[in-house]
């Protein structure tokens, strides 16, 4: 998984 | 960044507080299950890797690292200092019937077969469950302190909020990440039972939560 795909949640 | 997801952060924000301000002002941890809160921490703790990998924002920096402390802070009360009011004997909910299926699903079912991934996984997984030795525990003893349940209902509504925020991104950005909206929607159920509760024994003014 990309890092920009969802990796933002916490 | 959307309304919802900064509103489920800040509910999730305002539940540990409200849980370790509790814990740190009544100087006892009864009716809290330890062994939620230790789950909580590994989520964190497995979730947050990344933060030795890659840099995100300062916001979400600052949220991993709080969430981290305070979690570990929250277990430090009930095990170390404030150990003698932990209701150990109604703490009984068997971790392992929780981490054994999670540590297997997280290996089955994963973005990529990668150490950083996997825990990744395991967390999103274990958060779906982590909160049942708590509601194990009120439904044990078949009563909660009116503050435990405004602890349980901030972290249950910061779970319905991260739904909204996935319904608002995939119709905003045409983004979903499956592994974690099954997992929200499964964590998010476990709350239903307890919501019910909440508004119609807690909100109409008793002092405690107990069950029929």
């Amino acid at each position: 998984m990309d890092d920009d795909f969802g990796k933002d949640e916490l | 960044m959307n309304v919802f997801r900064l509103a489920g952060d800040v509910s999730h924000l305002v539940a540990i507080i409200i849980l370790l301000l509790k814990i740190w002002r009544s100087k006892s941890c009864a009716g809290i299950s330890g062994k939620s809160q230790v789950l909580f921490a590994l989520v964190f703790t497995t979730r947050y890797l990344d933060l030795f990998t890659v840099f995100i924002s300062v916001y979400n920096t600052v949220m991993k690292v709080v969430f981290l402390a305070l979690s570990y802070a929250t277990v430090y009360l009930i095990y170390m200092r404030f150990r003698n009011s932990y209701n150990s004997e109604n703490d009984t909910f068997r971790v392992e019937f929780l981490l054994v299926p999670v540590i297997g699903l997280s290996f089955l079912e994963n973005y990529a077969f990668t150490p950083l991934e996997i825990l990744w996984t395991f967390s999103i997984f274990l958060e779906a469950v982590a909160i049942m030795p708590q509601l194990f525990m009120i439904t044990k003893t078949g009563e909660a302190e009116s503050i435990t349940t405004h602890y349980l209902f901030f972290l249950g509504l910061y779970r319905a909020l991260y739904i909204a925020n996935w319904v608002w991104r995939y119709h905003t950005e045409s983004f979903y990440d499956l592994i974690a909206i099954v997992s929200g929607v499964v964590q998010t159920i476990f709350f239903c039972d307890f919501f019910y509760l909440y508004f119609t024994r807690v909100l109409r003014g008793r002092g405690k939560m107990t069950l029929p």
